[in-house]
């Protein structure tokens, strides 16, 4: 019944991983009988290197255990695991089945203890030893997961002191000297432990004993414990649960009696720790490489790691411009080559350019989209399609920013017309665009004018020619009348008459006129 | 071994199992 920590960091220690040794042997397994304030007990230490890939939790009778609240000795567990050496586990509930505490069995989370503090000890991915009180959260990380991790009463040993009293106000003692927990602590019996040296080699422990008859307390093991050079340490479970199985086989002497009272039998535990020869972490090196002698042989030319996990493209890191799979550099859309280093050449694009482009009539192709961008002044699905009034540049897209909305070069933009009153305009407000002066004539034109310069020009030479048609007219035509006067060329004969000075008869009758028809 | 199953009796209990206490 102690509380639970769900978040934050607890106290606890961590042991970097050592270098590895490839030419370590397997584990290094001594038996012992030594005598403890007289008293000759019987026991094993064992240790291991490089515990990430020689040290295993196990659920009782393999994996899935837990779950079924399985109990099972720790032979038939170590037997079907094949370990080398094993030992009991964790806590568990001997009704029930059920295992207690945080489990973490080869990378599987077992079972969390929702940050309830009691000693805990594990191993992450990257081979840290973990060792003392976890909240919820520092079991549950991901960054660096636990790959084991199981969970024992009372941190014996903490950075090579002896931490037990600490521990017993930390794991929820009674605060009575005569209590359950007091006498848990005091007690002889037989015991296990788990921990680790100053090499980083994994320790187990083991004595054999019976409560209150034989065996040591947790002072005794402690203290033994640090004269093995154990660094960090928490007590396992004790008692009757106490075992240890070497090759399969038991090698300890059970304190728990069999059905018939004169023989011992092994106790039906839950979790099992186990010592076994190296092992990829995990086993088949995340399917992206064969174990071989316990180290990951990565397959194909990017996966790398100790589990084969990691991809590699290189220093290059596909330049930013892709991404790295398995199969090497994956570019981004209007990239290409080995590391993605090299744009889209003209005429294709997408991911590794490996898309051709449609573009007709000097459009531009996107190297990600493949979309075409018409020439400048051009628009529609095949460019051929002139700028509407008012619009410019690639596609069209721009429009024209000339004052009183004038028209525009749709090439460039430039305003070549510009806004302008004509005469009539002023009395009639007729705008309308003319062409700059300082403009320069585009390509093919060749007049001089505008067109009302020409009409104009035309018109006065029209009138002209009109004034001249009636000068001549008039001209010719009094020419012709002054001829007619001046009788040129043609002469009437009139022959004389006598007349004796007298008038004829009728010239006497016409006064007034002294014309005579006959001179002229 | 074949020597069956074990009766369980040398018990090491950290805990009572009298403590009635809720989690805290």
């Amino acid at each position: 019944d102690c509380t639970r920590v769900r978040a934050g960091s607890r106290e606890h220690e961590r042991w970097p991983p050592s270098p590895s040794n490839p030419g370590a042997r397997g584990p290094n397994v001594r038996i012992f009988v030594s005598h403890f304030a007289d008293r000759a007990v019987a026991g094993h230490l064992t240790r291991a290197a490089e515990p990430l890939r020689t040290f295993s939790v196990l659920e009782p009778g393999g994996p899935g255990g837990c779950a079924s609240r399985r109990r099972a000795t720790v032979e038939e567990t170590a037997r079907a695991a094949g370990c080398s050496v094993a030992q009991n586990g964790g806590f568990f509930r001997m009704d029930t089945g059920e295992c207690l505490g945080n489990v973490v069995s080869d990378g599987r989370r077992v079972s969390s203890a929702g940050g309830l503090q009691n000693a805990q000890f594990g191993i992450r991915r990257d081979g840290t030893l973990v060792t003392g009180y976890l909240s919820e959260e520092e079991v549950l990380d991901t960054e660096n997961p636990f790959v084991q991790l199981l969970s024992g009463v009372v941190w014996l040993i903490r950075n090579g002191s002896i931490y037990i009293n600490e521990s017993q106000a930390a794991e929820c003692d009674e605060t009575q000297e005569t209590g359950s927990f007091s006498k848990f602590v005091n007690v002889m019996s037989a015991r296990t432990a788990v921990g680790h040296d100053r090499e980083g080699q994994l320790v187990l422990f083991h004595v054999d004993g019976q409560t209150e008859q034989r065996g040591i307390n947790l002072w005794e093991m402690a203290e033994f414990l640090l004269k093995q050079n154990v660094v960090n340490a928490i007590n396992l479970d004790g008692g009757g649960s106490a075992t240890f199985v070497l090759n399969g086989t038991l090698a300890s002497y059970p304190s728990d009696h069999c059905q018939d009272n004169m023989w011992r039998c092994p106790r039906h535990v839950s979790t099992v720790v186990c010592v076994h020869e190296p092992r990829c972490q995990p086993s088949d090196c995340n399917g992206h490489g064969t174990c071989v002698e316990g180290r990951c042989q990565c397959t194909g030319r990017f996966w790398r790691g100790a589990a084969c996990s990691e991809l590699d493209c290189g220093p290059a890191n596909c330049s930013q411009h892709g991404l790295c799979t398995e199969t090497g550099c994956r570019c981004e859309a209007g990239w290409t080559g080995s590391n993605c280093s090299e744009a889209c050449t003209s005429g294709f694009f997408g991911e590794d350019c490996a898309k051709k482009c449609q573009c007709h009539n000097g459009a531009t192709c996107d190297p990600v989209r493949g979309t075409c961008a018409c020439p400048p002044g051009f628009t529609g699905d095949i460019c051929m399609q002139e700028c509407p009034l008012g619009w410019y540049g690639p596609d069209c897209q721009s429009p024209c920013k000339c004052e009183h909305q004038c028209p525009c070069d749709p090439q460039t933009g430039n305003c070549s017309l510009a806004w302008s009153r004509t005469l009539n305009s002023i009395l009639s407000r007729v705008k309308q665009c003319l062409p700059l002066p300082e403009d320069t004539l585009r390509a093919g034109e060749l007049s001089l004018f505008t067109r009302t310069t020409w009409l104009a020009i035309t018109l006065a030479l029209v009138f002209l020619l009109v004034i001249s048609m009636v000068a001549n007219v008039s001209l010719f035509l009094g020419s012709r009348a002054a001829r007619s006067r001046h009788l040129d060329g043609a002469y009437v004969y009139h022959p004389l008459q006598e007349m004796n000075g007298e008038l004829l008869a009728a010239e006497k009758e016409q006064p007034g006129d002294t014309c005579n028809p006959f001179k002229d | 071994l074949g020597s069956g199953a074990s009766r369980d009796d040398d018990l090491l209990l950290p805990y009572s199992r009298t403590r009635a206490r809720s989690a805290r």
